[in-house]
C-alpha cells in the first residue's frame, strides 16, 4: 500500500514532568465495534491556478486587488476531479462505509465507522484510546496505509495520529522570577 | 504608570482614540479555541465594566460556532475574546469552539472544515496554536496550507500566534542543534503575530522584544516573493546571525508584526488574574485593529483587507514609517548550548525574525491600509 504521512510523528503520551500538568496516558486499544470518525483529504485541482488569484487579490498593486472569490466560486476552482470523487467514494463503499458527509467545496469528506472497519480500510492503523483529565482521545500508534491506486487521489486522512492541539502561544502565567526580573 | 496591560494601556500605546471602534453593520472578527477551551459571557462583561469604560465596546459575543461547554472559563479562551474586542471595540465577535467533538477528530482540522463549509465567515480569524514543523507531516502542512490559500481567496485575514519558544530548538541526528520552526505560524498564506514588552514595564513606553517571541524560518515552505527584499535585507545588514547551520535562510521568515505580549490582565471565572502573558495575547491585539481597519474600508465601500502580508510588506518596506513601530531591541530565545547560548535572533531596523516589522501605530497602519 501506499503511506500517505510516512513523516508525521505519532507523540506517544510521554510520562509528565514533575509539577507539570499530567499528559495523555494509554488506556488500551479500542473495542472493534467503537465508532471512529475519520476525514478523507482529497486532491484538490487547480492549486496553481488558486496561488496565481491569491496573489492578484492580495496584492495592492494588482488590478484585481480585492476582487475576493466566493465560496462556490472556490469550490468550482479546487474541487477534485470526478474520477477523484468516484474512486474514493468506491473505496470507501467497498468497505462498507457509508455514513459520510462532504463539505461545500467537496474537497474533504468525513465518515463516521466502526473502529473494526477503519482498521480494515487503512492498513496497519490501530485504534487505541489516551486519556488526560476528563479528556478522551482516540488515535493510531502505527501508521496506515491506502491502496496504491488511491495514492493520487487522497492527501491524507485525519484522526489518525495528530493528538489535539496544545496552546502554543502560551498565555500561562510567568514565574515570579521573570516577573521580579522585568 | 501602570500595573500591567488592559485594554485602555494598549490603546494608548497603540495610539487608538474613544473615536476607534466599529460602526458598520457587516463587519465581523473571530477568534478560534482547541481542546476543553470556553470563554464565559460573564467574565467577557466583567472585564468590559472593570476595563473598557474609555471606548464604547460591546459585552457579549455574538456567535458561538461548535459546541461551548459547562465547565470552567479557560484563561487562553478569556484572553482571545477579552483582547479580541478591546481593539476592535464594538465589532461583532463570533467564536469558533473546536473541542473536538468526536474522540477520533481533530479539532484543528475540524475548524479548517468549517472555514470551507460556511459561505459567510467573519473577516478576521485570530487563532494561537501550532506544532512543531518536524513533528508535521509533509502531506498534511502542504494541504493545510492550500486550505488558508483558499481561505485568502475569499479575502479572509488569518492571524497565527508565533508562539513562546523564540527560536525554538531541536537535536537532530548526530547530535547537532538547529532551531525549530512552528506551523502554522510559517505558513506564507498566515499572518503570524510576535511579542513585545514595554521597555520599562510599569509606563507606556518603547517596546523592546519579548524574548519568548517565536520567529524564524522555515523549513518547509520556501520564501514568498513578498518578503523577499526585506528578509534579504536583514540577513545582510544583521549585526550578528546565529551559524547557518541553524536555520534555512530561504525558507518563509516568521513573525510578521508584532503587539506588547507581557503582563495582561485577564478576568476569567469572575476573577482579575495579572501577569498573563504570550504571544496567545498580542495575535487578538493584533486582529482587533485589523477588524478595525476593515470597518473603515467596508464604510468607504472598499474590499476588506485579505490576506494581509502583501499589503503589509509593501506599506512597511516603503517607507511609511509612521503605521508601524520598529522594534529594536533584544534577542529571543534559542537552544542552550555553546554555540549559540540560549540566544536566537535579535531585533533590528525594519523587519526582523523576532518582532517582524514592529508593532502598529493604529492611525498611520489605518491611514496607510485605507489607501490601497
Amino acid at each position: 500500500g501506499h503511506a500517505p504521512e510516512p513523516d508525521q510523528l505519532f507523540r506517544p503520551p510521554s510520562p509528565p514532568p514533575p509539577q507539570r500538568a499530567p499528559g495523555w496516558t494509554h488506556s488500551g486499544r479500542v473495542d472493534p465495534r467503537h465508532g471512529v470518525q475519520l476525514t478523507f483529504a482529497l486532491r484538490q485541482r487547480g492549486a496553481q491556478r488558486l496561488a496565481q488569484i491569491v496573489d492578484a487579490v492580495s496584492d495592492p498593486r494588482s488590478p484585481r486587488y480585492g476582487q475576493y472569490l466566493s465560496l462556490e466560486q472556490v469550490r468550482d476552482l479546487v474541487q477534485p476531479s470526478p474520477t477523484t470523487l468516484l474512486t474514493v467514494l468506491k473505496w470507501l463503499q467497498g468497505h462498507g462505509v457509508e455514513n459520510c458527509q462532504s463539505v461545500t467545496t467537496r474537497d474533504f469528506v468525513e465518515c463516521h465507522m466502526p473502529a473494526s472497519t477503519a482498521e480494515r480500510l487503512l492498513p496497519g492503523a490501530e485504534f487505541h484510546r489516551f486519556v488526560k483529565g476528563q479528556q478522551s482521545t482516540v488515535r493510531s500508534p502505527r501508521p496506515y496505509t491506502v491502496p496504491d491506486e488511491l495514492a493520487q487521489h487522497l492527501d491524507f486522512v485525519s484522526g489518525l495520529h495528530r493528538f489535539p492541539p496544545e496552546r502554543r502561544g502560551s498565555s500561562s502565567t510567568r514565574d515570579t522570577k521573570d516577573v521580579g526580573s522585568g | 504608570f501602570h500595573l500591567g496591560v488592559t485594554p485602555s494601556i494598549l490603546r494608548k500605546r497603540y495610539n487608538m482614540t474613544a473615536g476607534d471602534v466599529g460602526v458598520v453593520a457587516n463587519n465581523s472578527q473571530a477568534c478560534a479555541q482547541f481542546l476543553e477551551q470556553y470563554f464565559h459571557q460573564a467574565d467577557l462583561a466583567e472585564f468590559m465594566q472593570l476595563f473598557g469604560s474609555s471606548f464604547a465596546h460591546r459585552s457579549q459575543v455574538d456567535r458561538v460556532v461548535g459546541h461551548q461547554g459547562r465547565g470552567k472559563a479557560g484563561l487562553e479562551a478569556s484572553l482571545d475574546v477579552e483582547y479580541i474586542m478591546s481593539t476592535g471595540a464594538n465589532i461583532s465577535t463570533w467564536v469558533f469552539s473546536n473541542s473536538g467533538r468526536h474522540e477520533s477528530q481533530e479539532p484543528f482540522l475540524a475548524w479548517l472544515l468549517l472555514l470551507s463549509n460556511m459561505s459567510s465567515l467573519p473577516w478576521v480569524h485570530t487563532v494561537s496554536y501550532g506544532d512543531d514543523e518536524d513533528s508535521l507531516s509533509l502531506a498534511y502542512m502542504e494541504r493545510v496550507n492550500l486550505e488558508f490559500m483558499k481561505a485568502a481567496a475569499r479575502g479572509l485575514t488569518i492571524l497565527f500566534a508565533s508562539g513562546d519558544d523564540g527560536a525554538g530548538c531541536r537535536r537532530v541526528p548526530g547530535g547537532n542543534h538547529t532551531f525549530r520552526p512552528s506551523f502554522p505560524a510559517s505558513s506564507p498564506y498566515v499572518t503570524t503575530v510576535g511579542g513585545t514588552s514595554f521597555k520599562n514595564p510599569f509606563l507606556v513606553t518603547a517596546e523592546v522584544t519579548d524574548y519568548i517571541s517565536g520567529g524564524g524560518f522555515s523549513n518547509v515552505f520556501p520564501m514568498p516573493q513578498y518578503q523577499a527584499a526585506a528578509v534579504g535585507r536583514f540577513l545582510r545588514s544583521a549585526p550578528k546571525l546565529p551559524p547557518g547551520s541553524y536555520f534555512n535562510r530561504s525558507g518563509r521568515a516568521y513573525p510578521d508584526v508584532a503587539a506588547l505580549s507581557d503582563n495582561y490582565w485577564v478576568v476569567t471565572n469572575r476573577v482579575p488574574l495579572p501577569w498573563v502573558s504570550g504571544t496567545s495575547a498580542s495575535t487578538p491585539v493584533v486582529g482587533g485593529m485589523v477588524a478595525l481597519i476593515n470597518d473603515r474600508r467596508l464604510g468607504r465601500g472598499l474590499p476588506p483587507l485579505g490576506f494581509l502580508n502583501p499589503a503589509l510588506y509593501r506599506l512597511a518596506g516603503g517607507g511609511h514609517s509612521d503605521a508601524i513601530y520598529d522594534v529594536t531591541h533584544g534577542c529571543h530565545l534559542s537552544c542552550l548550548d555553546g554555540t549559540v547560548q540560549g540566544q536566537g535572533f535579535c531585533a533590528g531596523p525594519a523587519w526582523d525574525p523576532v518582532t517582524g516589522w514592529g508593532t502598529p501605530n493604529f492611525p498611520g497602519l489605518l491611514r496607510a491600509l485605507l489607501a490601497p
